[in-house]
Formats: structure tokens, C-alpha cells, sequence
């Protein structure tokens, strides 16, 4: 009989990770929480459950996980609060779900999976999005329920930053590319 | 921002991408997590790929289709089509980033050019691989 081929790949994102700020306790965490989200994923797929279902229990593990930013672990815009997104596409009808700019959703990746599913489009966001999912009963939050320090902190850096290069070249969107990339990425 | 990617034994592929955004982003501004095409794609005749970056250049770069659209009409392997797209056509383009991605046969590659990536993966019947750096 054919070998049975499943399999699963998760990230928690790329970025400046430098090795002198990862601690081994720190880096641990991070392992320990990769390892669960990957293991729960492969989990169901060798109990032969779809590879949708895998992707977003996967993806849940780590969207409930202050570590990545997703979900609980999300990072602050200027104004100080969070706007999440989210997408899933299926491989074998290419049918595709997403949101952007959600706000009190708890799960973005179960917001974009209704949308793929349960609607007619591809993509809803902000308000329009929040309604959504209200309708379909998915677990909605309040803002603050993203708020982390760390993050927080994050926030402060950055706008003291952009604070110093916006008066050195009076232009915000300079200033913002003159940010360290890490501010920039998802 | 996090994702995954999955085949499951009936043979089909799925992506998903999930992100807190970009710090301090200003007018609602969207990176390329949730647009299809960018930062999630899927399609069983080729590969499934979540990317993370900076999300203004895997939009232009339309990333995740691009790395299966060079597997489906170049022919040439996913690990080929990820590095290309990741490590020439991005680099190039000063985009910072990585994917992971998964074809029909269960082969992963999970390319990036930024100093780390948070990744894993599992493969039938293998034990785990997680790793942060190079």
C-alpha cells in the first residue's frame, strides 16, 4: 500500500530575531509553543481529519499565545489599540476567506474561515467584518483583550522613534521607513 | 504574524495566515496576511504557502501564488520555486521575510532572508523540527 502522505509546516513569523535577546528560557517558550501548535496539527491529520481542519487548530494554538503576534500576542497600532487579519484558501475547490482590521474578534483564522464557508466573498473587513461575525456567533472580545506589555513597550519604542526622525525630516512616512525593519513586519 | 500549512491524507492542501499587524501602523493599514495571492495561497495542482515579512513587498511581489505558479508552469520543485522567489526576487526587491510551504507530496520548504523565522513542521510518520535561526 502506498505510504500514506500527510504533513504540516507552521511559522510564527520571520523578522530581526537576534540571538543576543533570545534567552534560553525565552527561546524555550517559544519552542515549546511551536512544538504544541505543530503537534496538534499532525495530530489530526494522522486521525485523518482535513488539512483545513489541521491548519486552524494550528494557527488558534498560536493566535492564543501572548508570544506571536496574532491574536492575544497582537501588536499596537499608533493610536494604541489592535487590528487584526486573517486568511485561509482550500487547494482543492481554491474557495478562499479573509478579514482585515477586526477588532474584537478573539480568532481572526475562525472569522476568515466563516467567510470562506458561510459567505458569498472572499474578503470582508473592518465594521463590516465585525457584523459578520457577530451574526455567525464567533467569540467576540473587547480591544483591550490584546493588550500585552511587551508589546506595549514595542509601541513606545517605535512612536519615540518616528517622534525623532519625523521632526529630523518633517515627514511622517520618511520618518516610517527609517524605522528597523522589524517595525515593519506582520 | 503565524501560519500554517497542511496536506492531509485525502490529498489536499490548505493555508492560512493570522497577524497582529505591523507596530505603531497608522489609517488601517493592511500588510499582506490577509490578501490572497500575497500571504496565503493554496491550490492542490501546485503547493500551499503562509508568508511573513514585510508585507508591502509580498503584496507587489504577490509572493505566495507567485512561489506556485513557478512550481505549476516551470515544473521545478517547490524547494527550487520558494528559495527562488525568497531568496533571489525578494532580496533583490529589499523585502524582508520567509514562507513555509507544502506540495502535493508532502515535501516542505520553509525559505527565509531575515535573521530568524518561528518555524516547525511534522511529516507522516517523522518526529517534530522546530528551529528559530539559520
Amino acid at each position: 500500500m502506498a505510504k500514506e502522505e500527510f504533513a504540516i509546516a507552521i511559522h510564527g513569523g520571520a523578522g530581526t530575531i537576534l540571538k543576543k535577546n533570545m534567552t534560553p528560557a525565552k527561546q524555550k517558550k517559544y519552542e515549546q509553543t511551536l512544538l504544541k501548535a505543530v503537534n496538534t496539527g499532525y495530530a489530526l491529520l494522522e486521525q485523518g481529519k482535513t488539512s483545513q481542519e489541521a491548519v486552524i487548530a494550528a494557527i488558534q494554538i498560536l493566535e492564543e499565545s501572548p508570544l506571536f503576534n496574532a491574536g492575544k500576542g497582537a501588536v499596537y497600532t499608533f493610536d494604541g489599540h489592535h487590528e487584526l487579519d486573517a486568511s485561509i484558501m482550500d487547494g482543492r475547490t481554491l474557495n478562499a476567506g479573509a478579514v482585515s482590521g477586526v477588532k474584537t474578534v478573539k480568532s481572526p483564522i475562525a472569522l476568515a474561515e466563516k467567510v470562506m464557508e458561510e459567505s458569498v466573498h472572499v474578503m470582508l473587513s473592518g465594521e463590516g467584518a465585525e457584523q459578520f461575525a457577530k451574526e455567525k456567533g464567533l467569540a467576540l472580545v473587547d480591544n483591550s483583550y490584546f493588550n500585552t506589555e511587551a508589546r506595549y513597550k514595542a509601541l513606545q519604542r517605535a512612536k519615540k522613534k518616528l517622534a525623532e526622525k519625523e521632526r529630523e525630516l518633517k515627514d511622517f512616512q520618511a520618518a516610517h521607513e527609517t524605522l528597523p525593519n522589524n517595525y515593519k513586519y506582520g | 504574524t503565524v501560519g500554517a500549512v497542511a496536506l492531509d491524507k485525502s490529498g489536499n492542501l490548505t493555508a492560512g495566515t493570522s497577524t497582529g499587524g505591523m507596530t505603531a501602523k497608522r489609517w488601517g493599514r493592511v500588510g499582506d496576511a490577509p490578501i490572497i495571492g500575497a500571504g496565503t495561497y493554496a491550490n492542490n495542482a501546485s503547493c500551499a504557502v503562509s508568508a511573513t515579512g514585510h508585507g508591502e513587498y509580498f503584496i507587489r511581489y504577490h509572493v505566495a501564488a507567485d512561489i506556485c505558479a513557478r512550481m505549476q508552469y516551470q515544473g521545478i520543485s517547490l524547494n527550487a520555486a520558494a528559495n527562488k522567489v525568497v531568496n533571489d526576487v525578494l532580496v533583490e526587491a529589499g523585502g524582508n521575510g520567509g514562507v513555509i510551504a507544502i506540495d502535493s507530496q508532502g515535501n516542505i520548504s520553509m525559505p527565509f532572508n531575515s535573521a530568524g523565522m518561528y518555524r516547525a513542521s511534522r511529516s507522516a510518520g517523522q518526529a517534530p523540527y522546530v528551529a528559530i535561526f539559520k
